[in-house]
């Protein structure tokens, strides 16, 4: 389970602090599937930094399967964003110089597999995302919905247990974005933890539970109707 | 008006060519509203940059107010791109190191106006897209649709008579997406020409034609039904 236990997020700038998350209690279970609504800005970004084991909160504290993920090791938490958690992120953060086949296989590098079984994982992790015909381009030899999907690629490469997809479909056409939702929608199936930033409510619809964030507080937490 | 005649854009990798634009004939007359929707990797963002004078078609013609953008001098293209059309990219392309007002002021700098005005009608725009309180934040210290905010503000600052939108709502909740959409409605009553890319049709219904891409190709071109 993952538990946040009033945590704080304060930016400190000069002259001015952002308190991008002001109080924010939040249990979520294993295998839930959880969708975070909300305006820019609101702080949803920070709030899956922080569940990601990313960034710290600035106060309160985060237990990740019991753990207070402030006490574990440097070691501990790079098993952890690399292993057991997947994350999607907003903005990529793809290696521009390496190609997609390269970027997809950086978390099992991590890892110590070796070449040709590396080689084998990231392919098919590629070929689900709909990108095996693609896989010497480099990421400006992409489309925006392309090196979306290599983003997806490389954050589920390592079957992690716990996936943070934030906007995974903001640049994907309808029938992509389906094609997506139908890859978490089925590891969710299969036992994992989904917690999926959204501003589109047809997306959100996947999730059971729908919180919706408000200038860095939760300003609700319902189950989505079971149809 | 945008012409376009016959236009093919190849992207050429060793070992494989990839076609990108199959044969593009396309009219944009002065004043439309037009949105452009289709598959991820269909030619959208490549259509929009030979639209925007940001890259070259491998083949065909493109007659820019009835002048063949080719045969136009170096001189005449900065001009073009930096006082008549405004980008909004995908993926934003904010200078990383500099703050938000300087990502804004930054056509305002390449057109030579002093100073004062510049800080002007940079905060200006900034306010419009309601980011006046994130004026001295850089890029990464912004939320991603803040980021998207800064590119659309960017975008408009030196008001252009032509405005390319390549996604520009897909990291908004729906409520920031329609004060965005607001100001390019306004744009457009006002006489500007608004080309747009989205996957959203809510977004879509904002204009008064939806062309439709598939593999590179016009797939339909209709206009939207008058409500
Ligand atoms: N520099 C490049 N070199 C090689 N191929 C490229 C390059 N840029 C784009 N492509 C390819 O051209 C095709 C069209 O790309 P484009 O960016 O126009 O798609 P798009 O419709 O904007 O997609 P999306 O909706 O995902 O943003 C894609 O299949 C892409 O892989
Ligand atoms: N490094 C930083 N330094 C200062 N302020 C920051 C930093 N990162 C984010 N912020 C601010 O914190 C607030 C929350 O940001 P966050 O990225 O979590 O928002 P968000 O809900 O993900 O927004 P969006 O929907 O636009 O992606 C924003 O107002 C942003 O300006
Ligand atoms: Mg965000
Ligand atoms: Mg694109």
């Amino acid at each position: 389970a993952l538990h946040l236990n009033q945590v704080k997020k304060i930016y400190t700038m000069t002259g001015e602090d952002v308190c991008a998350l002001s109080s924010i209690d939040l249990v979520i279970n294993e295998n839930e599937y959880v969708a975070i609504m909300g305006p820019s800005g609101s702080g949803k970004s920070t709030l899956m930094n922080i569940l990601g084991c990313l960034d710290v909160a600035t106060s309160g504290d985060y237990f990740l399967a019991g753990a207070n993920v402030s006490e574990l090791s440097d070691d501990a938490l790079a098993e952890i964003r690399n292993r057991r958690i997947g994350f999607i992120f907003q903005t990529f953060n793809l290696l521009p110089r390496s190609s997609l086949l390269q970027n997809v296989e950086l978390p099992l590098i991590y890892r110590g597999i070796n070449a040709r079984e590396r080689r084998q994982l990231a392919e098919a992790s590629i070929a689900r995302v709909g990108l095996g015909d693609r896989m010497k381009h480099k990421p400006n030899e992409l489309s925006g919905g392309q090196r979306q999907r290599v983003a997806i690629a490389r954050a589920l490469v390592n079957n992690p247990s716990v996936i943070l997809a934030d906007e995974p479909t903001g640049n994907l056409d309808s029938k992509t974005g389906q094609e997506i939702m139908e890859i978490l929608n089925q590891l969710h199936a299969v036992g994992n933890t989904i917690i999926l930033v959204t501003h589109e409510h047809e997306i959100a619809q996947n999730a059971e539970r729908i919180i919706q964030l408000k200038d860095g507080m939760i300003e609700s937490d319902h189950t989505v109707p079971m149809l």
